[in-house]
């Protein structure tokens, strides 16, 4: 079952 | 001092129907080269990011670097009494709590203004790292908000899977299964009808069609939509603003528990 991550695994928080 | 005017009110019609369905509210981060807005949805899954250029507007002056953050449900209350055809101009003063927006009709007869309250936003900022996608297709934006519609009824999910001869979409669910493959145009008649594929590697990738359709709410801005994608990293789906700036929305791709 495939599940939804946040964008936030991607991006660098500033 | 900050006032940014458009002579048609119908660009931030436009503008703001593209972002409310995702974002409830956002700062909009003025300063000399342009608007910015860049926001989460609220559960933190997609991206959205606004650039309109200082020099798209009509007239366009920002003293000091001023964020507004506004409640899109009370802009959109505002935009809806703007005639289409209206010119709008957003007022500010430096340090301001409240925005102006102010419409005036075409014959100059009627001049509206409303004022709106500004909020403090604490919003996260993300850093957008340069990518060199796998996969650039540009199509329809029509189309493409067209293929999200239907392929939503078979499923919560939709893959996406690009190959130099064309790009297929997807959905299973209950009901079976759903493909829409498109092939990239040969003979380019009407540049605004192509599919354009820019190909280095072959890419599947699966997202929520969700937010793709909320995605799909900014089409009227444009002919055509662009969708970057490389494996593992979140998609981008680009608008362009004709002479103005784009929105992009940025979101993770589904990956196995």
């Amino acid at each position: 079952r495939k599940v939804q991550p946040s964008i936030k695994n991607y991006f660098n928080i500033l | 001092m900050f006032e940014a005017r458009l002579s048609s009110a119908t660009t931030l019609k436009k503008v703001l129907d593209a972002i409310k369905d995702l974002l409830n509210e956002a700062t909009f981060d003025c300063n000399d080269s342009g608007i910015q807005l860049q926001a989460m949805d609220n559960s933190h899954v997609s991206l959205v990011s606004l650039t309109l250029r200082a020099d798209g507007f009509d007239k366009y002056r920002c003293d000091r670097n001023l964020s507004m953050g506004m409640n899109l449900g009370s802009m959109a209350k505002i935009m809806k009494c703007a005639n289409n055809d209206d010119t709008v101009t957003m007022k500010a003063q430096d340090n301001a709590d409240t925005v102006v927006f102010m419409f005036e009709s075409q014959n100059q007869e009627k001049v509206s203004d409303y004022e709106m309250k500004l909020m403090n936003l604490d919003q996260e900022h993300l850093g957008i790292p340069e990518t060199d996608y796998a996969c650039i297709v540009r199509m329809p934006a029509m189309e493409f908000a067209r293929i999200c519609r239907d392929l939503s009824q078979f499923g919560e999910s939709l893959v996406i899977c690009c190959t130099k001869e064309g790009v297929k979409f997807s959905a299973s669910g209950d009901v079976g299964s759903a493909n829409i493959k498109l092939a990239q145009t040969t003979s380019v008649d009407k540049e605004e009808e192509a599919v354009i594929i820019e190909m280095q590697e072959p890419v599947t990738l699966t997202f929520a069609c969700r937010y793709l359709n909320s995605f799909t709410k900014a089409t009227p801005l444009t002919n055509q939509v662009q969708l970057s994608m490389s494996m593992d990293v979140p998609l981008v789906v680009e608008y362009r603003i004709q002479d103005i700036g784009h929105v992009r929305y940025y979101l993770a791709p589904k990956i196995e528990d």
